[in-house]
Parts: structure tokens; sequence; C-alpha cells
């Protein structure tokens, strides 16, 4: 646990899970990175992992992933619920650890801890005061088609603090049992055992939910496409909503480059009657072996300009596969 | 970059991500040193291009031209280093995933 942040300057976040314990200040100007909403704790707690897995070698919780859910909060018979999309997560990504972050409102009233602070300043004093209802963190796993209230996924009692303090509680069993039975939408509920404990406003201090994760598909290749490249060539307008990234109703156009015979060419064999890439282009003979991510960051023609190059792009082409063939094969090739 | 060595060796090459687009959702780095490999492998190779020995070999092959069509062997990268990304996932959650082998660290003959 850790002290709340004293606002509005950067929160002080400090965690005791995956091994972050080295608490430290974020500049103001490294808080504001992320832009919108930088203020919130998820933000500057994502930073902060950042800039620790960021040094060579460090691995976040031994995996590579670390993916960060901010709740929407519902009121349901005026106690509130926090409800986690966990859909995000990919199939690829193994879970190592989940912790949920939230933050604990100090209870009163202040008189009862008074003669208790007399005889022992320490938790286990507060926690023997009597007549307090145990406040309990739920966590209840949704259908999609349900309504707000689902299977308990787990329940986890709660010590009061003396002061506000953020907490970070381990839930992998529940999100993994969650994700095992394909139920990724998730919500946590603060049970203080009172009749009417009030509903918090949607923006303070919110929880939040961190999954540290393995993923087994970061090492294959293209996979910094897959989940980074979101370029949409097809803009909204585009007559062609249907169609796949890279296809196209004109003819494919062989663009090949100048010929420089059979031989010293360092191909693969069998590449050679693919489109031969643009120069400088990133992706050259991926289009072909890795079709579905990759986009072509290339400004699209028109569908005038594509229907003017189409048909004269074919006659060139053809003359081109002419230039691959020596003057020997082809005076045999006639005598045939 | 008409002063850099012709043999096989790392180059510069800074990406910034806005460059390519991404960086309406990549949140941090803006840029980073990725490097890149160039230049020729050409017999004899000195050891600071660290051929593999296969790469030794079709070098050796090339030079003495009995087998037409062999190549030289190429400038790739050798050793690489990974580099954390934090960005926002379509659900606009900050993600932070480490990619292997982003930046060039050596170069190499293969």
């Amino acid at each position: 646990s850790h002290t709340a942040p004293a606002r509005p300057g950067p929160p002080m976040a400090t965690y005791g899970l995956a091994g972050d314990r080295d608490p430290q200040r974020l500049p103001g100007d490294r808080a504001a990175a992320p832009g919108p909403g930088a203020q919130d704790m998820v933000a500057v707690h994502m930073l902060r992992l950042y800039e620790k897995y960021s040094q060579r070698g460090a691995r976040p919780g031994g995996g590579n992933t670390v993916r960060s859910f901010r709740p929407r909060l519902e009121v349901v018979n005026r106690r509130a619920l926090y409800l986690f999309n966990l859909t995000s997560l990919q199939d690829t990504e193994m879970i190592l650890m989940a912790t949920f972050h939230f933050y604990l409102e100090p209870r009163g009233p202040q008189a009862h801890e008074v003669p208790c602070k007399q005889r022992a300043k320490n938790a286990s004093c507060r926690l023997l005061l009597p007549g307090r209802p145990a406040r309990r963190l739920l966590f209840r796993s949704l259908s999609p088609n349900t309504a707000t209230q689902g299977l308990l996924r787990g329940a986890i009692a709660l010590a009061p603090p003396a002061q506000g303090l953020w907490q970070a509680r381990d839930i992998s069993p529940i999100v993994k049992a969650a994700r095992r039975d394909g139920e990724l939408l998730l919500s946590a509920e603060l049970d203080s055992g009172e009749k009417d404990p009030g509903v918090p406003s949607p923006s303070a201090h919110a929880p939040y939910i961190l999954i540290y994760a393995n993923d087994l598909a970061i090492s294959e290749p293209n996979s910094v496409a897959v989940t980074l490249q979101r370029y949409d060539p097809f803009p909204a307008g585009d007559p062609e909503p249907g169609a796949a990234p890279n296809s196209s109703t004109d003819p494919r156009v062989r663009r090949a480059t100048q010929a420089t015979g059979p031989f010293h060419d360092n191909e693969l064999p069998g590449l050679d009657e693919e489109p031969a890439p643009a120069p400088h282009s990133p992706h050259g003979h991926k289009h072909a072996l890795w079709p579905s991510p990759f986009r072509t960051l290339k400004p699209r023609p028109g569908r005038k300009d594509r229907r003017r190059k189409g048909p004269a792009a074919f006659p060139a082409a053809a003359a081109s596969q002419v230039l691959h063939f020596d003057e020997k094969t082809m005076q045999k090739a006639r005598r045939r | 970059q008409w002063d850099e060595p012709r043999v096989c060796s790392r180059r510069y090459l800074k990406v910034d991500f806005a460059d390519i687009g991404w960086n309406e959702w990549i949140i941090s780095p803006k840029s980073f040193d990725a490097y890149y490999c160039a230049g020729a492998c050409e017999f004899p190779m000195p050891k600071v291009v660290r051929p593999s020995n296969h790469a030794t070999i079709q070098s050796i092959v090339r030079a003495v031209g009995i087998v037409p069509g062999i190549p030289e062997p190429c400038c790739v990268p050798d050793k690489m280093s990974p580099l954390g990304v934090l960005f926002l996932d379509e659900n606009r959650n900050v993600v932070l995933k480490v990619y292997p082998n982003m930046s060039v660290e050596t170069c190499a003959c293969r």
C-alpha cells in the first residue's frame, strides 16, 4: 500500500507488486507525457513501469507485456460497481499476474481510535475496534448478455487504513479463472458493510487493474506491426469497404526492376514471380508473406489514376519479362 | 552517408514514430535509434564483420568462381536489443510491451 497522492501535483505512487519497489516521485513533465488523463494513477503507474522496464534486460513481471484496464462506473441499488472489460487481452498473452489497485478511504469516527492509540500505535490495535463491519472487495465475472450481477469470483477482506491509501491486491486467480471461462467482463465492488455507503464520484480515485503477461507471439515475425500498426489505407468513403487491406479489383501490376539476368540476383527461388517492391518500400516481399496485418503506408491513388495505370502497365510488364532471357535461350525458343 | 565505410557495418538510423504514422497511439518513446546494417561482405572479409563460418566458405567459393551465381554473404544485424513501447490499445487502455530485436547493436556478414 502507499500514500495517497497530494493533488494537484503529480501523484506519488508506489506499488508493492511485481517487483516495483522503487518508490520515487515522478517529475511533473514526465507525468504529463501521456497527454490528457496523464494525472490519473493508471497513466502514472504505467509510465513508471515503462521507465523501469525500458532498461536493458528488464522483463515486466518475468514477461513482456503489461496491460492496464480502466473501469466504467455503474451504480446499482446505490452501490458502486466498477466494470472492467478485459477483452483486449490477446489469446497469445499468458497471464502471469493480475493486480487490482484501489484507493481505500479512511473510516471515522476518529474518536474510536483515541484509546487504541494510547495503548499501542499499531495496525492490529485498530483492527480490534468493535462495532465496525468488515470491508470486502467483491469480484464478479459477467457474461456479456447478463445484467450487472454475475458469478462471484472472489472476495478479499480489507483492513481499514489509518489514512487514505492506494492499495494493491493480487487477483491473479480471479482473472485467470474468468479468462478460462471466457468471461472477461469483470466487476469489482467495495462492500463496506454499511447500508448506505454513498456513491463515489466517477473521477475520484478510480481503481484499475494491471495484468502482467507473457506474449508468446511477440517473437513471431511481424509482431510489432500486428500490435502497433493500425493505419487504415482505406479511409471512410472509400468505395471498397469489404476489401482486404492490400486487395484491389484492378489487375496486379508486375513492377520488375532492372533485370540483372538469371544469376547474381541473390533472391530466393520462387519469389521472382511476385511483384518487386518499390524502392525503399519497408515491406518488400513481406506483402506476400505476411498479408493480413501489414498495410501499406503509401497513399492509395484515386480510382481514375489506378484505371489509367493498370492497362498501361501490363504491356510494359510483359515486355520486361522478355528481358529475363538471354539471346541464346530466345533463339532456341524461336527454333522450337 | 558517403563517409560511411564501404565494408559491412552498423549505420545510424533514428526512427520517429510520427514518420510512420504510429504516433497517435504510441505514448513513448516518440523515437528510437534503430540503426541498420549496410556495406559489402567482400572476400577477404575482415574479422570486424564477424563472418560466420558459412559466410567465410561462401565468400571463398564466390571469389574462386567455380560455382556460378553465388552471391556475397549478406550484411545483416547480428546482435539486437529490445525496445519497450508504451501505447494505447484499441480500447484506449495503456499497454506496455517489450518488443525484442528492435534495435541493431552489431552487424555481421552471414
